[in-house]
């Protein structure tokens, strides 16, 4: 693992003094490489690298502990200030309804996101409506349905159009009839490039007025991240992210590449296929996973 | 007019950085780039950038398989199992190949045994319907090596040509779940002389390098024939599976392009290494 490699680079320095230039080279080349096989982007390893240079440069080598061990601590640090820094909660404002606004790439896991919101926004003792905007996909509103009974919430769905803007002016007068409080809007899966279906987002963020604009990702995303995080956090104007599938073993190096390049906080991770598989974004742990 | 290289630390580590960019992976990147180097190196300190992109694509080209082969059919029936993780497109692929077979004139079964998620069922019916082929599905919950035991008995009275069995996506480190797709092979096993005919790992090109891991759990517990790499109308370029190729030898069969059912090709090494470099 890095703490075994860097203590390869750095043997017989112990006790010594600072970290030098020459092992430092070496040092930092391995983090690099740990950064990159964890899926972290070619840039934003480059760039968090010379960070944890400049911070690593003449430190005093702690009497207690070991020059490899030192440095990962630095980069482990930097890490979770990097991924925690930011970190808020969500925001439910404006004039009621509130919106939250739900968009990713097609599978990441925006659908079972939205239900597991619900959930967790009525245990906050909200009155949620999930509204089903992924006019596209086969069964998609019949997948929220399910999964808006399981979480008994009710979700609100339009089969006679196929714009989704109509669908959100209907879920808002929908939403003050039934007095719910805060709208989820669960949207189709999109391609950042598809120029088509990115204004079609805009229209559907302009009609719902969200003060809460999720991009759901895959914690498995590799080096694609930053892209698909620049162009969903300008187009969608994000003020957060969802990382899903973290109860598997990806590394999650997508993590670091989103906080860095939209500059905002990751809110939640999904850790299950579970409605209830929802937890609040823990920066350490996810700082332990990718540096292995 | 042409450019010059020399064969510089500086040159390769830029060669092995487009590839670590392409998700390729540091350790195949670094050994295409020491690969590159040594190729070249023989004649002469300096190549020109087409013959070096050149080697490039046909080290990696290599590595991938055969160029667009048609898949050979088991049985009758041909028993294809779809494969993966959560959301990589298994059963929107699965309508593709349903597509694929069909207009070849064969009679094509589906097999709704995701009787997990929320509507799997409904979406893969959905699917059947559009492309026009039969579906043999049961009730949620119910147990998926039923199903597909059902939907190969079903093939075999009916006379169909290929079955294709759908299953809930899965991810490789639960135990669990992977027992189960270890039990579902077994019983079509049981029902079809060596089925599953092709066992196909769909694997999404925005997957990093937990892709490998994805290839290496699964094929512990089933043997998988070929890949399908979904999604490549995005910015991806799903380099993993060239990593995959250099550690686990699995052929890319298929490729997924868009979400429509004729999104769909069979799968060209020679085009995704140019794709790499581009
Ligand atoms: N293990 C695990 N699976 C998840 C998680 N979140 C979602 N999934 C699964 O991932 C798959 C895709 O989830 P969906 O919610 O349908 O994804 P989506 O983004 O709505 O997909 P599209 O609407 O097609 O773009 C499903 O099988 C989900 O059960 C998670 O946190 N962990
Ligand atoms: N752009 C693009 N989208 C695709 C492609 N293949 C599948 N999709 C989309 O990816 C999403 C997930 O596809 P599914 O077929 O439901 O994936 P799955 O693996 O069956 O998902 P689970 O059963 O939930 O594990 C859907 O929105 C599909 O339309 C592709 O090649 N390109
Ligand atoms: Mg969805
Ligand atoms: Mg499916």
């Amino acid at each position: 693992d890095l703490q075994e490699k860097l203590e390869g680079v750095f043997r017989g320095l112990s006790g010594k003094g600072k970290l030098s230039e020459e092992n430092m080279t070496e040092g930092l080349r391995e983090i690099r490489r740990a950064l990159l096989s964890a899926d972290v982007e070619v840039g934003v390893a480059k760039a968090f690298v010379a960070r944890v240079r400049e911070k690593a440069m003449g430190a005093e080598v702690l009497k207690s502990l070991t020059p490899g061990q030192q440095l990962v601590k630095i980069v482990h640090e930097e890490l979770v200030t990097l991924l925690g820094g930011q970190a808020e909660a969500l925001r439910l404002e404006g004039t009621p309804p509130a919106g939250v606004l739900v968009m990713g790439l097609q599978g990441s896991g925006k659908t079972t996101f939205s239900a597991k919101l619900a959930l967790h926004l009525k245990s906050k003792g909200r009155r949620p409506l999930l509204v089903a905007c992924d006019l596209q996909r086969p069964a998609a509103i019949e997948q929220l349905e399910v999964l808006g009974r399981e979480v008994e919430v009710p979700v609100y769905a339009r089969r006679d159009t196929k714009d989704p803007v109509e669908v959100v002016q209907g879920a808002k007068s929908h939403a003050r009839e039934i007095l719910s409080d805060v709208l989820i809007v669960d949207t189709a899966g999109r391609l950042q490039i598809d120029e088509e279906l990115m204004a079609e987002l805009e229209a559907v963020r302009e009609a719902l007025d969200p003060s809460e604009r999720l991009l759901v990702l895959d914690a498995m995303t590799g080096q694609e991240a930053v892209s698909i995080a620049k162009t969903f956090s300008e187009r969608g104007e994000i003020t957060g992210s969802v990382l899903t599938k973290l109860d598997g073993d990806a590394r999650g190096g997508a993590a670091l590449s989103l906080v860095e390049v939209t500059g905002k906080p990751i809110k939640f991770a999904g850790v299950g296929e579970g409605v209830g598989d929802l937890d609040v974004f823990h920066p350490d742990r996810i700082a332990g996973r990718i540096l292995g | 007019l042409r450019r010059e290289v020399y064969l510089t630390d500086e040159f390769l580590e830029e060669v092995e950085e487009i590839l670590i960019a392409a998700d390729v992976g540091v350790d195949a990147s670094v050994e295409l780039a020491e690969s590159l180097r040594r190729r070249l190196k023989q004649e002469k300190a300096q190549a020109d950038l087409a013959e070096v992109t050149r080697v490039l694509r046909e080290d990696v080209a290599a590595m991938l398989g055969g160029e667009e082969a048609e898949p050979e059919l088991g049985g009758p029936p041909h028993v294809i199992l779809m494969v993966g993780v959560n959301g990589v497109g298994k059963t929107t692929s699965i309508a593709k190949l349903a597509r694929f077979h069909k207009d070849r004139g064969r009679k094509v079964l589906l097999a709704a045994a995701d009787t997990f998620r929320a509507a799997a069922v409904e979406q893969l019916v959905s699917w059947a319907d559009r492309v026009g082929v039969d579906v043999v599905r049961q009730g949620m919950g119910s147990d998926p090596a039923a199903v597909a035991f059902d939907a190969l008995a079903a093939a075999r009275a009916r006379g169909h040509d290929v079955v294709i069995v759908d299953t809930a996506g899965r991810l490789q480190n639960k135990e669990g779940l992977m027992r189960e797709l270890e039990k579902i092979a077994r019983v079509c096993g049981r029902q079809v002389d060596g089925a599953p005919h092709e066992t196909i790992l769909c694997l999404d090109a925005n997957t990093g390098q937990n892709g490998i891991t994805q290839a290496k759990e699964f094929s512990a517990v089933v043997p998988i024939d070929a890949i399908l790499l979904s999604k490549l109308d995005g910015t991806a370029k799903g380099g993993v599976v060239v990593a995959i190729a250099r550690s686990l030898q699995l052929p890319v069969r298929y490729v997924g392009t868009g979400e429509g059912v004729d999104d769909f090709a069979l799968f060209s090494p020679r085009e995704f290494a140019e794709g790499l470099f581009q």
